[in-house]
């Protein structure tokens, strides 16, 4: 066979030294790319939303600037007017708005606090935000777990909906954290 | 050099003043207004004079706006990033705001060339800033004066405004020249900004989309080879570095998108790319070479009795838009290579065809790759049109006993492992969706194979296509369907030879590619 | 081997990889709720 690099010895040493060394996964047997944040199942062009080469996810809506008239860029005007943000002024519809339009944001985080301050809990499990039904007695309690009716947020029909529901407080996120060069 | 005392001080002053109006309420964004009297001021000044001093005011201008970035960078270090970046963009987006009013208010409205003219001296001076500041800094450059600068003056010029509108393709020259001029290898402490802005949505957009008749496509074509040719050294290598693995996997993620949204881009620019692609980037070059033109239904190729001699798509020719016969060089050799295509003689052009490949005894750099591919790619098409002459089809048949297949077999057998490799790599290259070139130089692979003389070239052949099968998707149909018919047909006896069972790895990656395959 | 050109481009190339291009640089300034990528958990919504 052949004896060198360029023959199927050669691949195999590769192949071999790439189950030790991350480094050259790469090259050897690449990337899986469909985990690289881009659709290439769109039937839409990607490159109106791609967020550059280093994003993870395609642009958000508020992200893509549109050309607007002149006259519509009241920023400069008015901003001096705008109060500061401030989440815990906001209802708890803003703050869920802020939430999940804000992924990999920090105000995405903010929001997550102002809602845990409130007695809500994010589930990390069914990803859901949820919160005691006031005045409703629970069912069940004990140490790990209780069972009563809760308050969930449907993101898709953006309401509170009410549901019994079996709690494993094992799976609620604890109080979010905001790393201090942030605040 | 030698600024006219004052233009400093004059500068900067201008400069402040231009930033307080832009912020300033009632100007707002548009500014035009202001824009008026600001160059009244310029005037008033003297700035606007002579083109020399024009020159002067935006070459100090920009270098007063890198200073307080850097500044800012220097005193902020521990700041937040947010508030950081904001101080930054508060002194850079005014100056472009200036810039790209003084490029749409120059001249006439109608005359494009004035405009032009001051865009490409801007662009100019600060590409010729970045490259000095790189020079200078070294290891302390900071890509985000220049990035904000370059890219936040495109978006102005983009601007859905008649008067932009009708430069819109010469913005795009002045552009893509100078990033050109600011390529990776000319500066590399620039390289990840390079990328995004020739990958920033709106660039690509224009470069590829909007332009019409495809205009844009060949600028576009050459940048990719700059990033390519930066990338190639280190990707030689095969052990990536963090810095290069971040560039690498940015470059991926932008071919994703040119391949999900401009295939053909991609098929009629394949030569070229792959022509500066290391031979060991097979997931980078897959991606190249698995587009197809959007029309097409490409045929499964795992359809059992597929046959792929009747398909209707191998009789068409793949638009390839390098010219890859000025590639065979030197000419001398060029006309002795023709001339053994007309009359198959001399023999002793085949014996010296090696000797015009090899180059010098450098490991890695043996070979002429350019040259070998431009060999192979002109002898292929020259034999398919021979083909075609004689009102037949390429097959096995037919491409066999020409001057054409004497050349293949040739360097198949005349070439150390190492050429064999690089010669093989540049036929498999020509592996893609079903046209005249994926299927004649499919044919000629399994003909190489059939025909070989020795095991090692059919383990060599081998290897080429399955170290391009190995790698996580996508993989060109042309290859897909020579790898099924080399290990489906008996004729080549696959499973026969000692190099399928050498390892178990090996035995094992043959039966998985073969359970896939069939 | 890289030659001593490559070798020092890789030397620019590291030092401007710790301070990487960020997704604000490309975009008009946003006064009022400015990007500010964070890594949030992996069990919030990510897209």
């Amino acid at each position: 066979m052949v004896n060198d690099q360029f023959g199927i010895v050669g691949l195999l040493t590769f192949i071999r030294a790439a189950e030790t060394d991350p480094n050259l996964v790469s090259l050897a047997l690449g990337q899986d790319l469909t985990a690289l944040g881009l659709n290439l199942n769109s039937p839409d062009n990607l490159y109106p939303t791609f967020g550059g080469p280093w994003a993870e996810q395609p642009c958000r809506p508020q992200d893509i600037d549109f050309h607007v008239p002149p006259e519509y860029l009241v920023n400069s005007a008015i901003r001096d007017k705008l109060a500061g943000v401030k989440f815990t002024r906001y209802k708890d519809d803003l703050l869920f708005f802020m939430f999940y339009n804000n992924c990999g944001d920090v105000f995405q985080v903010l929001a997550a606090v102002e809602l845990y301050n409130r007695e809500w809990r994010y589930h990390t499990e069914e990803k859901v935000w949820i919160t005691q039904v006031p005045g409703m007695v629970l069912l069940e309690k004990t140490s790990t777990y209780e069972r009563g009716t809760y308050y969930f947020f449907d993101v898709h029909n953006w309401r509170k909906v009410a549901k019994e529901f079996h709690l494993d407080y094992s799976k609620l996120e604890g109080r979010p954290v905001i790393q201090q060069s942030m605040h | 050099y030698e600024d006219p005392p004052g233009l400093m001080e004059k500068t900067d002053f201008l400069l402040r003043d231009w930033i307080g109006i832009y912020h300033s309420q009632p100007s707002g964004r548009d500014s035009t207004k202001a824009f008026s009297m600001f160059v009244h001021q310029m005037n008033v000044h003297g700035i606007l004079k002579t083109d020399d001093l024009i020159t002067r005011f935006f070459r100090l201008s920009t270098q007063l706006c890198v200073e307080a970035v850097y500044r800012n960078v220097t005193e902020g270090s521990a700041s937040n990033q947010t508030v950081l970046r904001t101080k930054c963009y508060h002194t850079l987006d005014p100056f472009v705001r200036l810039i790209a009013l003084l490029v749409k208010h120059s001249g006439d409205a109608s005359n494009a060339t004035t405009k032009i003219h001051l865009l490409n001296k801007v662009l100019g001076i600060v590409a010729g800033c970045l490259l000095q500041d790189h020079e200078q800094r070294a290891g302390d450059f900071q890509q985000l004066p220049y990035h904000r600068i370059f890219i936040m003056l495109f978006l102005e010029l983009c601007s859905p405004e008649p008067v932009l509108e009708t430069i819109n393709y010469q913005v795009l020259t002045a552009y893509c020249h100078t990033l050109h001029i600011l390529r990776p290898s000319k500066a590399a402490g620039f390289c990840y900004a390079w990328l995004e802005l020739i990958s920033h949505r709106v660039f690509i957009g224009r470069m590829l989309a909007i332009t019409p008749q495809q205009k844009g496509w060949s600028m576009y074509a050459q940048l990719l080879i700059d990033l390519f040719k930066y990338l190639a050294p280190f990707l030689r290598n095969a052990e990536l570095a963090k810095p290069v693995t971040m560039l690498y996997k940015g470059t991926l993620r932008v071919l994703l998108v040119l391949l999900h949204d401009f295939p053909e881009f991609l098929c009629d620019y394949h030569y070229g790319f792959c022509d500066v692609i290391p031979p060991n980037c097979i997931q980078m070059r897959n991606l190249i070479l698995s587009a197809f033109p959007r029309n097409m239904r490409l045929p499964d190729p795992f359809t059992p009795n597929l046959k792929v001699d009747v398909l209707q798509e191998i009789t068409y020719s793949p638009r390839v838009i390098t010219n890859f016969a000025t590639l065979i060089t030197p000419l001398q050799f060029k006309k002795d290579l023709d001339s053994y295509l007309k009359q198959r003689a001399p023999v002793t052009f085949l014996s010296e065809l090696r000797s015009n490949l090899q180059v010098s005894n450098e490991p890695g750099m043996r070979y002429n790759i350019p040259l070998m591919n431009a060999l192979v790619m002109y002898v292929g098409t020259q034999a398919i049109g021979y083909i075609r002459n004689k009102s037949l089809t390429p097959n096995m048949s037919t491409i066999a006993h020409s001057a054409h297949m004497d050349i293949f077999q040739n360097l198949t057998v005349d070439l150390d492992t190492e050429g064999r490799y690089l010669f093989l790599n540049a036929v498999a290259n020509q592996l893609r969706y079903p046209n005249s070139h994926t299927h004649y130089f499919s044919c000629t692979l399994l003909y190489l194979f059939a025909e070989a003389n020795t095991e090692a070239i059919q383990e060599q052949i081998t290897r080429v296509l399955l170290e391009r099968l190995i790698v996580n998707r996508p993989h060109p149909w042309g290859l897909l369907i020579t790898f099924i018919e080399l290990i489906k047909n008996p004729s080549y006896k696959f499973w026969n030879h000692e190099f399928v069972h050498c390892a178990p790895e090996i035995e094992k990656l043959f039966e998985s590619v073969a359970r896939s395959c069939m | 081997p890289l030659q001593k050109e490559h070798q020092a481009q890789f030397q620019m190339m590291e030092s401007a990889f710790f301070h990487m291009p960020h997704p604000s640089d490309s975009e008009k300034l946003r006064t009022y709720l400015p990007r500010s990528p964070y890594h949030t958990p992996p069990y919030y919504l990510q897209s």
